[in-house]
C-alpha cells in the first residue's frame, strides 16, 4: 500500500533557503535575527536560479517551485553570490 | 553549467551499487538503469564507467533512509530524492538515493512514482563534477523533470562535461545496455571500456581554474571504530605521531591534548620538554582507576571542566571544586548518555556546546542547564562527522574537529568544514612526518 506524502522536513523558508545555500546555516544555530532585506535577497536568488518570476516575495510560484522534487545537493556553496558587488 | 572544482584525474572510472537489499525493485534493473545513466555521461565524453563488484569502486551507489551517517539526512517519500559527493577520495563520487522514494525502473511510468535513471543521470553529474545550474532544461537543473530515455544531453550539460573531460574522439557510442532479466547480466560496451588490472580507489583531487565552489564534506567511509578500540594501552606512553587523542583543549591559553592518562601540552615555542605528563600530575584527584578522559575545556569564568564517563568534575587550577564530580544528568544531559565526545566554548557566538555521538547541546553558562530546542543533529556541523574525539576553539579564532588520526578546521561562517579531507594530526599539529613517528613519545 501506497504511503502517504511525508510533511518536506525544510517546511520552513528559513530551513530551505539554508538548506540549500541561500541563507548561511550558522543563522540556524546562532539564532541571529536576520533582516528582512537578507531573506528578500536569499529569496531573489533562488527564484533567479529556478526560473520563476524575481520578487523576492514568497509568493505562488515560490512555494510551489519549493515543493517540487529536488536533488539535496545545495544549489549555491559560496555567500559570494549573495554579496553587493562594487559599482 | 557550474563546475564545482574538482574532476577525476582518471577516465576509466568504475561504480559498485551496495545496497544488497531492496525491497520494491529489481535489483538487475535498478543495475540496468544505473549503467544506462552513466552512460549518458561517457557518450558525449572521454569517461568510461565499468561496474565492479568492490567497495574499491571510484563511484559507490546506497539505497538508504533517513539519517544514514553523512549528516544530510533523507525526508521520507517526495522533497529530496538523492544526493551525490562531488569528486574526491573517501565518499567522493558517491550517491545516495532515498530508499523510501517510489522509485520507477526500466522506464516504467507512474503518476506517484520517480524515474531511477532520471535522477541518477543528475547525481552522476555531481559524482563526476558538475553542480547545479540554473538553465532549467539542463539535467543539472537542481529540479527533476521529467524527460524520456532516450532523450539527448542538453548542450548546458554536454559541454560542461567536455570541459572536464573532453570530447569523445571516436564514433565507438554503441548501443545502451539492457538488462536481461533471464541471465541477470548486464552485458557491457566492449568498444569503450578498457583493459584494467587492478581496481583501486582512487585519489582524484585534480583542482580546476574556473569558478571554484566547495565541495560536500568527505569524511571516511569506514565507520568510527569504538571507543574502546580505539583506546591504546594506557599503561604506555602513547606516540603523538600515531594516535587519535580523547580530548585537546586550550587551558590557560596553552593547547593540551590528552591520550589516556596523559597528556601533552603545546605552547608558542611548540612542545613542551617533560610532556607527555599523566594527568593526575597536573590535576589532583581525579579518580584513581581513570583510564581516559572524555572532554575538557576551559570555562569562561576559568574554571576547567572534565568529563570522564557518565561524571564530570570542575577544577580550579590545579585543585578540584568541592561538590564534584557530578552526573551528566545534572547538566540536563539525558540519563542514557554514557559519555560526552567533545566540549568547547564556540567562538562565533561564545556559547558553550557539548557534543556526544550524532547529537549536540548548548549550555547555558548561568544556569548550567543544556537549554531548550536540544539535543540537535550533529549534522549541521557540516564535513565533521559524527561520534568525534574531540573539539576546541585555537588561537586563530577557528574551531577544530579531530576523529581518529585526522582533523578539519571548521569555518564558523559557513558552517562547514574549511577542505572536505582531513589533515593529519601528527603532521600539523607535532611535525612529524608522514612515514615516522613510533617511538617519539614525546621527547623531542
Amino acid at each position: 500500500r501506497r504511503r502517504t506524502r511525508s510533511t518536506p522536513i525544510f517546511d520552513d523558508v528559513h530551513g530551505y533557503l539554508m538548506k540549500f545555500g541561500y541563507l548561511p546555516e550558522s543563522d540556524l544555530e546562532t539564532g541571529n535575527l536576520m533582516d528582512g532585506n537578507q531573506l528578500h535577497e536569499a529569496l531573489r536568488t533562488l527564484q533567479t536560479f529556478g526560473n520563476i518570476p524575481v520578487t523576492g516575495k514568497m509568493d505562488a510560484a515560490t512555494k510551489q517551485l519549493m515543493k517540487k522534487p529536488r536533488c539535496g545537493v545545495p544549489d549555491i556553496s559560496q555567500p559570494t553570490g549573495q554579496r553587493r558587488t562594487k559599482r | 553549467y557550474n563546475l564545482q572544482g574538482q574532476k577525476w584525474n582518471h577516465v576509466n572510472l568504475t561504480w559498485s551499487l551496495r545496497t544488497r537489499r531492496l525491497d520494491k525493485v529489481d535489483h538487475g534493473w535498478v543495475r540496468s538503469d544505473l549503467n544506462r545513466a552513466f552512460q549518458v555521461w561517457s557518450k558525449h565524453s572521454k569517461l568510461t564507467f565499468r561496474e565492479v563488484n568492490s567497495e574499491s569502486a571510484d563511484i559507490l551507489v546506497f539505497f538508504e533512509k533517513g539519517y544514514h551517517g553523512d549528516g544530510y539526512p533523507f525526508d521520507g517519500p517526495g522533497q529530496v530524492l538523492a544526493h551525490a559527493f562531488f569528486p574526491g577520495t573517501g565518499r567522493g563520487g558517491d550517491a545516495h538515493f532515498d530508499e523510501e522514494e517510489e522509485w520507477l525502473v526500466a522506464d516504467k511510468t507512474s503518476k506517484d512514482g520517480t524515474s531511477l535513471f532520471r535522477v541518477a543521470v543528475h547525481e552522476f553529474g555531481h559524482s563526476l563534477g558538475l553542480s547545479h545550474s540554473s538553465v532549467p532544461n539542463a539535467l543539472m537543473f537542481p529540479w527533476y523533470q521529467d524527460m524520456q530515455s532516450d532523450f539527448e544531453l542538453p548542450n548546458d550539460d554536454r559541454i560542461g562535461i567536455q570541459v572536464l573531460y573532453g570530447v569523445k574522439d571516436e564514433k565507438s557510442w554503441g548501443n545502451i545496455p539492457v538488462y536481461n532479466p533471464q541471465t541477470s547480466i548486464i552485458p557491457v560496451l566492449s568498444t569503450t571500456v578498457p583493459t584494467i588490472t587492478a581496481v583501486t580507489r582512487s585519489t582524484a583531487i585534480t583542482s580546476y581554474t574556473t569558478p571554484v565552489t566547495p565541495s560536500k564534506p568527505t569524511t571516511s567511509r569506514t565507520m568510527p571504530p569504538r571507543r574502546a578500540e580505539v583506546a591504546v594501552v594506557v599503561d604506555e606512553k602513547p606516540d603523538f605521531c600515531n594516535t587519535s587523542f580523547d580530548a585537546v583543549s586550550i587551558i590557560r591559553k596553552e593547547t593540551f591534548f590528552f591520550k589516556g592518562k596523559y597528556t601533552w601540552r603545546l605552547g608558542p615555542k611548540g612542545l613542551y620538554a617533560g610532556y607527555p605528563a599523566q594527568i593526575s600530575r597536573l590535576w589532583y584527584n581525579l579518580p584513581s582507576n581513570m583510564t581516559q578522559v572524555d572532554a575538557v575545556y576551559e570555562r569562561q569564568d576559568g574554571k576547567i571542566v572534565f568529563f570522564i564517563g557518565r561524571k564530570y568534575y570542575v577544577f580550579d587550577g590545579n585543585n578540584p571544586l568541592p561538590g564534584y564530580p557530578k552526573p551528566l544528568t545534572a547538566l540536563g544531559l539525558p540519563d542514557e548518555l554514557d559519555h560526552v565526545d567533545a566540549a568547547i566554548v564556540w567562538g562565533h557566538n561564545s556559547k558553550t556546546y557539548i557534543f556526544s555521538g550524532t547529537m549536540y547541546w548548548r549550555c547555558d553558562d548561568e544556569t548550567e542547564q543544556m537549554e531548550l530546542d536540544y539535543p540537535r543533529d550533529m549534522s549541521i556541523w557540516r564535513g565533521a562527522g559524527y561520534n568525534i574525539d574531540a573539539a576546541f576553539q585555537w588561537h586563530d579564532g577557528a574551531t577544530y574537529f579531530f576523529k581518529n588520526r585526522d582533523f578539519w578546521k571548521f569555518n564558523d561562517l559557513r558552517m562547514r568544514v574549511e577542505q572536505e579531507e582531513p589533515r593529519s594530526i601528527g603532521e600539523f599539529w607535532f611535525n612529524c612526518t608522514a612515514t615516522g613517528g613510533s617511538g617519539r613519545n614525546g621527547d623531542r
